[in-house]
């Protein structure tokens, strides 16, 4: 049995809204210590892993691992159906053919029950392990978004490089090009928009821009954005809960 | 502009 309880449905929305435009069908697998997802998008350039951990919740119960098959598109609709400020429980028995979502509005004594049909999708499971990168960026996940959009009006790809002092984003298409410089620093009034920056190498990489702009739709997750480099390894974009995470893993584009 | 990497091969399947 699993009961999985927010204490606020616009928390589990901002995680589906963060990733539902570039995967459609990804298997939640539910444990004893949280949710986990993961699902590349159709072109294998994008892995998304998702974990939430029991912190995240308000209540949490998973007597029995089990795998819930959904699809974004029809858990949209369901959750468009809930109220943000509305409590939001997901339920499940141990072989479920569905999963049951209950928004409740405590106020006014609202209870709104949806059920989500549940589909056998077969995906492959991949081992993430801890790779060694070149650089860490943390930064605000606004400016990041900002930064992103921006530059993809220029060209379908973004290149970004990272020198000791210095993050240089570029993009240069048909209509002219763009560059925005930043420089690591801390904020002590506002820490959330300090720039902190570890590099053991200097990196100089390319991103297609459709999915740097898929990546940016998990800036609502969190005001920080981790981004680490390497020019041996996929770039790991990551927005942090209150406990686990939002992980997007982008290969990068060579020059010809 | 330049030729797009896949994932495969940089992950194990488990």
């Amino acid at each position: 049995m699993l009961e999985a309880k927010f204490e606020e449905a616009s928390l589990f929305k901002k995680i589906i809204d963060g990733f539902k435009d570039c995967v459609q069908l990804v298997n939640f697998q539910c444990k004893e210590d949280g949710i986990i997802a993961q699902a590349v998008d159709d072109s294998r350039v994008l892995l998304v892993s998702l974990e939430i951990g029991i912190e995240a919740f308000q209540e949490y119960r998973c007597d029995h691992p089990v795998t819930l098959g959904i699809d974004l598109n029809s858990l949209s609709k369901v959750l468009r159906c809930g109220n943000n400020s509305d409590t939001l429980t997901l339920i499940a028995d141990d072989t479920p053919d569905s999963v049951l979502l209950l928004f409740e509005d405590t106020k006014k004594d609202r209870i709104a029950e949806y059920s989500l049909k549940l589909m056998d999708i077969d995906a492959d499971f991949l081992k993430i392990e801890e790779l060694a990168y070149d650089t860490t960026l943390l930064m605000p996940s606004s400016e990041f978004t900002k930064i992103v959009r921006d530059l993809s009006q220029f060209s379908d790809s973004l290149n970004i490089m990272i020198t000791k002092e210095t993050i240089k984003f570029v993009a240069d298409g048909d209509i002219g090009s763009g560059s925005v410089i930043l420089k690591p620093f801390v904020n002590m009034d506002k820490p959330e928009e300090s720039i902190k920056l570890e590099m053991d190498q200097p990196v100089d990489l390319t991103f297609g821009s459709k999915y740097l702009q898929d990546i940016v739709k998990g800036s609502a997750l969190s005001e920080k954005v981790g981004v680490r480099l390497s020019s041996e390894a996929p770039a790991l974009f990551q927005f942090d809960l209150k406990s686990g995470y939002l992980q997007f893993f982008l290969a990068p584009k060579f020059n010809d | 502009s330049g030729v797009q990497v896949r994932l495969d091969g940089f992950f194990q399947k488990v």
